[in-house]
């Protein structure tokens, strides 16, 4: 499946028997820049190419009888054990749990929220929905909307930005409804604002999250990188949510943030709808970035 | 010319990671790298390099021109990379130089939409026409046009519903609002205007390509520059179309947007 993702250059490979230094850092030459074309952060490119070089120059490759098919297999090893074996599941668990979702403006933080609910609701929890956007215009009114969609109550927020107040008073109304996880959207931001990180860090420290999801725009770029070491720099993260992956951007920001935060990539968003979240599988993500 | 042993010296080296760092992306940072080291450089690397993006994205600079009574753009893109709060500020801006402005609410899809453009309209002071949820966007569009006539406005916003440019209904959806704007009047829209996330990468060529070929884009904004995003991925774009770039988004309030400057955008892009 990978290997017909890599298309050219493996075919191109199984061509040769042998396969001299110079074969090899050709094709590693077209692979890097299959990856940068994915948006895999240079740096990361860079060093992920030099352990896979490092194992291709080796007896793995060179005492082979099939020489092409052991490169392409060291590729695929050295790409899955940065993106995960295996899907990591969001523990639904079965004690009180608060998630918070944090990001850039736009990525999808809003949506994810319902969605994530949505999710949770269909693994037996009782999630409760508190907005705690005070700036963009009829932000609590687009949760709101989507709780009523998907039958999960909203806390009323009225846009006060006394978080710590907001905070209790949200976290008691989810008690009196008997919810068992509490799902907290925040207003996008830059991690280089240090105001609106400071307000995220009091939001945090208002609610105590158990999780802090980083949502990330599927299609974002270079940035990524910093993006997701500023918001673990600010509040820590423990997971990470790719939206917008059904449109035809490869992903390969999440190759750059397994490779530096390894946290688990939970989920995917592919679509505007409620149901569109799936887990996240990292071989299905492994052939996509590889173009 | 290996990927890991280095190119003709760092300092090449060290230009092409500056442009790979800020979303040119590793096709265009090659064919830039290669046409300076043709114009056989005298002098340092990045000034020429500076030179040469400046100059391939001065040709992008424009001024709009208000050109009929109601001049009306429609503003298209991907989700969230800020259509809705761009309209905000393009109307505040049309609003200091004297000129009425009336807002249509043609995103009847997503939640929220509708009342979060009214919500502008009214911190602003102008007319939003709005419809039902799910109601046929080309019917607002035809709807604020033929109001705007009436009352007289100078310009006409219309938002749309975020879309990827992957999805083939949607991009017809906003070529009918292209068709039906034109039956409330013949010119309209006199400008279709692409939003970029400028915290987008390489995707954004695609985005623009594929926009492009449904809607004949007149214009782009750049948004969230803001940020730690330079917008890059802009030389990319501006490689292969010739699309004018009016204003790039810098923050998310309605003065935080500024007419786009190859000037100041080439000083940032390197700091
Ligand atoms: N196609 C697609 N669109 C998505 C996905 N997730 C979210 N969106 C859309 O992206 C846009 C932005 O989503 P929001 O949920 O408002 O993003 P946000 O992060 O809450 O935005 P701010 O609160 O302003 O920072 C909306 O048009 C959503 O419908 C996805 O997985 N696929
Ligand atoms: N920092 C910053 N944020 C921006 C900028 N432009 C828009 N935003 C924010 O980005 C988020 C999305 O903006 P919207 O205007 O809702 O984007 P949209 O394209 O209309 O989104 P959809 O209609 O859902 O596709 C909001 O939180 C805006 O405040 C900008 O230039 N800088
Ligand atoms: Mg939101
Ligand atoms: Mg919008």
């Amino acid at each position: 499946k990978l290997t017909e993702g890599f298309g050219s250059v493996f075919g191109r490979l199984r061509g040769y028997g042998k396969l001299s230094e110079r074969t090899i850092d050709e094709a590693l030459v077209e692979i890097r820049r299959n990856l940068l074309e994915a948006d895999v952060h240079y740096s990361v490119v860079k060093d992920w190419l030099a352990s896979v070089r490092e194992r291709a120059i080796g007896k793995e490759v060179g005492e082979s009888f099939t020489p092409a098919e052991q490169f392409i297999k060291i590729v695929y090893e050295e790409l899955i054990s940065v993106l995960g074996k295996e899907p990591v599941e969001l523990e639904p668990g079965s004690g009180r749990k608060t998630i918070l979702l944090v990001g850039l403006q736009g990525s999808g933080k809003t949506t994810t929220t319902a969605k994530l609910a949505r999710y949770l609701q269909k693994k037996g929890r009782h999630p409760y929905l508190v907005p705690i956007d005070p700036r963009r215009p009829a932000a609590t009114e687009q949760l709101q909307v989507l709780g009523k969609k998907i039958n999960v109550p909203v806390f009323p927020y009225d846009g006060s930005l006394k978080f710590k107040k907001v905070c209790r008073q949200a976290l008691e109304e989810a008690e009196g409804e008997g919810a068992d996880v509490v799902l907290v959207d925040s207003a996008g931001r830059m991690e280089i604002d240090s105001h609106l990180i400071e307000e995220l860090q009091e939001i945090c420290r208002a609610i105590q999250p158990q999780e802090v999801l980083l949502v990330l725009d599927g299609m974002t770029g270079q940035v990524a990188l910093s993006v997701a070491k500023g918001f673990r720099e600010a509040i820590g993260i423990t997971g990470i949510v790719l939206t917008k992956m059904d449109g035809d951007a490869r992903g390969g920001a999440a190759l750059s943030l397994r490779a530096t935060l390894e946290k688990p990539i939970y989920f995917m968003g592919v679509g505007e709808k409620v149901e569109e979240l799936e887990v996240f599988y990292p071989d299905r993500l492994a052939s996509r970035i590889l173009g | 010319k290996g990927v890991v042993s280095k190119g003709k010296g760092t300092t090449l080296e060290s230009v092409r990671e500056a442009l790979l760092a800020v979303d040119v992306g590793p096709q265009v940072t090659e064919q830039l790298l290669s046409r300076l080291q043709e114009q056989n450089h005298r002098g340092p690397l990045l000034e020429k390099l500076r030179e040469a993006i400046r100059s391939d994205l001065k040709k992008l600079e424009r001024a709009v021109s208000v050109r009929e009574k109601p001049f009306v753009i429609l503003f298209v893109g991907v989700n969230g990379v800020g259509k809705t709060t761009t309209i905000a500020k393009v109307a505040h801006g049309f609003q200091k130089e004297g000129r009425s402005v009336l807002l249509a609410a043609a995103d009847t899809f997503r939640a929220g939409a509708t009342g979060q453009l009214k919500t502008w309209a009214d911190r602003l002071q102008i007319p939003c026409v709005m419809g039902q949820e799910g109601a046929d966007p080309a019917s607002i569009a035809f709807q604020a046009i033929e109001s705007a006539k009436a009352k007289g406005m100078d310009v006409v916003l219309i938002d749309s519903a975020g879309r990827l440019h992957t999805e083939a209904p949607l991009m017809d959806q906003l070529k009918k609002i292209q068709r039906v704007s034109a039956k409330a009047l013949p010119q309209a829209p006199h400008e279709t205007w692409l939003v970029l996330d400028g915290t987008l990468g390489i995707n954004t060529v695609e985005q623009v390509r594929q926009f492009q070929k449904a809607l004949s884009v007149s214009g782009l904004v750049i948004t969230k520059l803001d940020g730690s995003a330079k917008g890059g991925s802009l030389i990319a774009v501006a490689q292969s179309f010739q699309i004018p770039v009016y204003f790039v988004g810098i923050g998310e309030t309605l003065e935080a947007l500024i007419p786009f400057s190859s000037e100041e955008f080439v000083r940032s892009l390197f700091l």
